[in-house]
This record gives structure tokens, sequence and C-alpha cells, in this order.
């Protein structure tokens, strides 16, 4: 679930 | 991290730090818009809140925190340090057209219904137009100066960059933000126009001016 994912780009 | 992506934050870096050496050196805001410079530091702002909640790398980390740095000290110095030299004359656009539909569709087209990830997906939208003052006064002033283009095409190609960086991960990690994706394309595609003129123009030793 790609919600549960942190946002890993800047 | 691929190669795509470190080539687009070091340019987005580049960029920030040609705006800064500019100002700095020059003493002078001039031909810079300081609407762009205040979405600019929104942005960073209602992006990296996760520095608080989440640690991904020591990278991450160091980047997030000059960006943030820096686009508030840009502010700074456009707002108060080097104020006379701020020509606010030309830096006319309404920057509540861009707030408030970015603030909308953030709270529509998101991932997930919770502040952090509304934050972070206006933050997203506004990015993508957050340059629009700036291109705006260079129209309307019909130039810039070789530096200020000099930032524009790092600040354009670090986007652009980043579009090669996510075709990459989706074939290489299966991994792919429909709305980093969207927007990052929205965002590169306004600074063609620009691209065109600083191909053209700057890179032949010529002044950007618009054509009559």
């Amino acid at each position: 679930d790609e919600t549960e994912e942190a946002h890993d780009e800047l | 991290m691929n190669i795509f992506r470190l080539a687009g934050d070091l340019s987005h870096l580049a960029a920030i730090i040609i705006l800064l050496i500019k100002i700095w050196k020059t003493r002078s805001c001039a031909g810079i818009s300081g609407r762009s410079q205040v979405l600019f530091a929104i942005v960073f702002i209602t992006r990296y809140l996760d520095l608080f909640t989440n640690f991904i790398s020591a990278y991450n980390t160091a980047m997030k925190v000059f960006f943030l740095g820096s686009s508030i000290g840009t502010v700074y110095l456009m707002y108060l340090k080097f104020k006379a030299t701020y020509d606010h004359n030309h830096d006319t656009f309404r920057i509540e057209f861009l707030l408030l539909p970015t603030a909308l569709l953030s709270l529509v087209l998101n991932h997930e219904f919770s502040v952090m990830e509304i934050l972070w997906t206006f933050s997203i939208y506004l990015e993508s137009v957050a340059i629009l003052p700036q291109l705006f006064m260079v129209s309307k002033t019909g130039e810039a100066e070789s530096i200020t283009s000099h930032y524009l095409f790092a600040l354009g190609s670090y986007r652009g960059l980043y579009i090669l960086n996510w075709i990459y991960r989706y074939y290489f990690e299966g991994f792919y933000d429909i709305i980093a994706i969207v927007a990052g394309c929205v965002q590169t595609i306004l600074y063609c126009d620009f691209f065109y003129l600083y191909i053209t123009k700057v890179l032949k030793g010529k002044k950007l001016q618009l054509p009559a």
C-alpha cells in the first residue's frame, strides 16, 4: 500500500 | 537512489546556490520574484514536516534542512536585508490564484486524507506552479540577467531529471507515485518556453531577451 510508505524523494 | 535523481537533486541544489550567490555578491535581488520565493518557502515548509516524524537517510535529512534554511533565508534577504533592491513593481502575479486551487486540489486528490499527507500533496501541487510569478516577471520586463537565467535553467532541469528518475524507478523498482509524476510533468512543461530561449540565446552568449 503506497500510502503507508514514507515519501523518500525530496 | 539512481543517477537521475542524484543529478536532479544536485541541479536543485545548484539553482538555490546560484540564486543566493547572485543576491549576496551583487547585494541585490533585482529581477527575482519575491512571490515565487515565498511560494518555494511554503513548499518546503509543508513538505518537510516529516523531518520530525520520519528518518529516511542522512542525505535526505541534510538536503531537507538545506532547502528549508536556504528558502527561508532567500525570503529574508529579499524582504528585509536587500528590500530596497527588490523589484516589486514588476512582481505582480497574484499568488492566491496559485495557493487556493492547489490547496483545494490537494484536499480532493491525495493518497490519504490525513494532515501530513494533504500538506505533502499541497506542496507537490504548489511546487509545480510556484515558478509562474518569476516567469511572469521575466515576460513583463522582457529580459533576465544571465545569472537569473542560469538559476531558472538549473531549477527547471531538476524536475526534468526527476521525470527520468521516475521512469527508471517504474521499470527497475516497480515504484511510482502518480501525484508526483503528473505534477512534475506539469512543472517541467512550464519551463519549456524558457529552455528554448536559454539554449538559443543565453548559451550563445546573448542576454535573455524576449522578442518584442
